[in-house]
């Protein structure tokens, strides 16, 4: 029997185009594996099994009246037929005939779902941490503007060797101390904002130099022309741009400052701004020895384009590389300025370098055009500038307007807070400054100034009373 | 002033500016090369000026005190998320620069002006103490016709102020110089 059943297995398998098992393996019903377990017994169930099987055997051979005619056996046209049919093999279920050893699989695929889910998600979120906290891993544009073509350059040198963009601003600042001495340099201050796009936060780095403590305003009114060292405030530059480089920087300070002691050490071109500054002064007597040395040599002042070293520059620059800043501001170069800022009638002390601190503070800002402008607080006049746009922005200012309107009100709103500028000051040490600089940049008073501008013709008078911004000759 | 302005591909935007007041300073040179400040000259002295106008008490000397200053580097970025326009903007020049920079926003941020061309136009300064309207080389003449058809002294220079910049419009960034300065330069990496 067991001979003849494979036969006939082998026999629907050799002209059928389907998987025999596929046919005959349809699920069986619990209620038929209880009869063959119970009452019938193993050998009806096969009995009824080969009946089956032997009916499927004598059907049509084509493949696809076979499938047909099989299928329509086995399932009943309607679960109200089922359990009319006495002589069929299936019986009606009221069990989830899926429930049993299916139901692992549908837990494995579960197990596999979620780690899959879970891994997607976690490879997701580290990625969008990547994006916003991670290194930028496209290297984008960047850009460097400064008054001298070497001092460019010399900031995008620092940005290819992966420096940030204060380390850039730091070299090249550093580089036009060297290339241009008339207008900067480590005996001078400065202010420093800087922006980060992403977090769109924004610190205003503070250098600007000090009165001395031993300052008196009578000595420097009666005396400043005949002893220039009571200018000298206490500098702000090397301590300012090492603030800046704790909190911003990348590369390490020593090579910053080497980078830009190579500049000194291997010579530039002169340029034409310090060639002209040279030539201003030629006639003034009242400049030092080794001012004269350097910018002057043999009487003649430097003329732009000629090739001129500063070995002094690149030693103290290395200096202040090596040792930090306490190099510049407890060292040998403290007294050195002490000691030269004395022989020119001036009050500088040990005690006014050891107390030099570089402010770090938020931005003033304000909304123009859709914009967010941020500019220093005082005693820096960013206030003054917020003033101007706040005004500015209330007018028409179109191209469809006419130009007289145009240059009538930017004049006078010009005027307004220039005046504005002259009355602020040291907040540290006037505290009604935060105050007023509150209520100058507020909205209210920008309304309240544009309608006086254009309530009057121009040109008026001043509507705020202003306040002396220039001192001696200049 | 000497300006340094900086976007950087680590998204930062960095403007310095820095000074020594008079050009050379106070003149002081310390023999290892340093060139000393005149910075007390913007503090706001009594009995200095022979103008109407009075020094600023706000502004007066004292110890360990920072005089008014007119360094004034400025960043812009759009108000509202992050695409848009970014603007880092320095100036020289003393009162000036806070003239020239307030013009240059104008015609980038309401002119919508490239910021090549903003560099580039004329500019103006009032005088508040003397009341002259200074224009420098690249004003139109018909403005300067505006004025003086009206009254207002006007006083012509060269430059007022050199204003460089630098701008970034998503991840395309440009940096640049006054077209007044002859030794300035803006690079920008491609």
């Amino acid at each position: 029997a067991a001979e003849k059943e494979a036969s006939q297995q082998s026999s629907l398998g050799a002209y059928s185009p389907v998987d025999y098992m596929s046919i005959t393996s349809f699920p069986r019903l619990p209620e038929e594996e209880a009869a063959v377990a119970g009452g019938g017994g193993s050998e009806s169930c096969l009995r009824s099994r080969k009946e089956e099987d032997a009916f499927l055997g004598e059907q049509e051979t084509d493949p696809d009246s076979f499938l047909k005619s099989a299928r329509l056996q086995r399932l009943p046209s309607s679960s109200s037929e089922m359990g009319s049919q006495d002589g069929s093999p299936l019986q009606e279920t009221t069990k989830d005939p899926f429930s049993g050893d299916c139901s692992c699989r549908q837990d494995g695929l579960t197990v596999i779902i979620t780690a899959c889910l879970t891994f997607a998600t976690g490879v997701t979120v580290a990625l969008i941490m990547q994006i916003y906290f991670g290194d930028p891993q496209i290297f984008h544009q960047g850009a460097v503007v400064t008054d001298a073509a070497r001092c460019t350059a010399l900031g995008i040198e620092v940005l290819n060797k992966q420096g940030s963009s204060v380390d850039a601003a730091i070299a090249s600042a550093l580089c036009s101390g060297i290339l241009n001495p008339h207008t900067a340099g480590l005996g001078g201050g400065g202010v420093m904002l800087v922006h980060d796009i992403r977090k769109n936060e924004s610190r205003v780095i503070d250098f600007q130099e000090t009165a001395p403590f031993n300052i008196q305003e009578e000595g420097l009114r009666k005396a400043w022309e005949t002893k220039p060292g009571l200018l000298v405030g206490v500098p702000g530059m090397a301590k300012g741009l090492h603030e800046a480089h704790l909190s911003y920087g990348r590369l390490p300070w020593r090579q910053l400052l080497g980078l830009a002691a190579d500049v000194a050490q291997d010579g530039f071109n002169v340029t034409h701004d310090l060639a002209m500054a040279i030539k201003d002064v030629k006639e003034q007597h009242n400049y030092s020895d080794r001012f004269k040395e350097i910018f002057l040599p043999d009487g003649q002042p430097l003329l732009p384009g000629m090739f001129m070293r500063r070995p002094d520059l690149a030693a103290l620059l290395h200096l202040l590389g090596s040792g930090g800043v306490s190099a510049f501001y407890s060292g040998n170069v403290t007294q050195e300025i002490i000691s030269e800022v004395l022989k020119y009638g001036g009050t500088l002390s040990e005690e006014d370098f050891s107390n030099y601190t570089v402010l770090v503070d938020n931005p003033v800002h304000t909304i123009y055009q859709g914009h967010l402008v941020l500019s220093p607080s005082p005693p820096h006049v960013g206030p003054a500038l917020i003033t101007a746009l706040n005004i500015l922005e209330g007018f028409n200012i179109t191209s469809q307007v006419a130009r007289d309107n145009i240059l009538h009100w930017i004049t006078e709103t010009l005027k307004v807070v220039l005046a504005l500028a002259s009355s602020l000051g040291d907040p540290f040490y006037n505290a009604s400054i935060s105050h007023s600089v509150e209520d100058m940049m507020s909205k209210s008073k920008a309304n309240f100034l544009r309608q006086q501008i254009d309530s009057q013709p121009y040109p008026s008078e001043l509507h705020i009373p202003h306040f002396s911004m220039e001192s001696g000759p200049s | 002033a000497s300006q340094v302005l900086v976007m950087g591909p680590d998204d930062y935007i960095v403007a310095v500016v820095s000074s020594l007041n008079r050009p050379f300073g106070s003149g002081i040179m310390t023999p290892s090369g340093i060139l000393l400040n005149s910075q007390m000259l913007d503090f706001s002295w009594m009995n200095e000026t022979e103008d109407h106008s009075s020094p600023s008490l706000m502004n007066s000397i004292q110890p360990g005190k920072r005089p008014l200053s007119f360094l004034l580097p400025t960043v812009v970025r759009p108000s509202e998320g992050m695409c848009g326009t970014y603007l880092c903007l320095g100036a020289n020049g003393g009162d000036k620069a806070l003239s020239s920079i307030t013009q240059v926003l104008v015609n980038v941020l309401t002119y919508n002006k490239n910021l090549s061309e903003s560099l580039s136009l004329g500019r103006l300064h009032p005088q508040i103490q003397s009341n002259i309207l200074e224009v420098d080389s690249e004003f139109p003449e018909e403005d300067i016709n505006y004025f003086t058809s009206i009254g207002q002294q006007v006083n012509k220079v060269e430059v007022l102020s050199l204003v460089h910049g630098a701008r970034r419009t998503n991840n395309f960034i440009i940096g640049v110089k006054d077209p007044r300065s002859m030794d300035a330069a803006g690079a920008t990496i491609l």
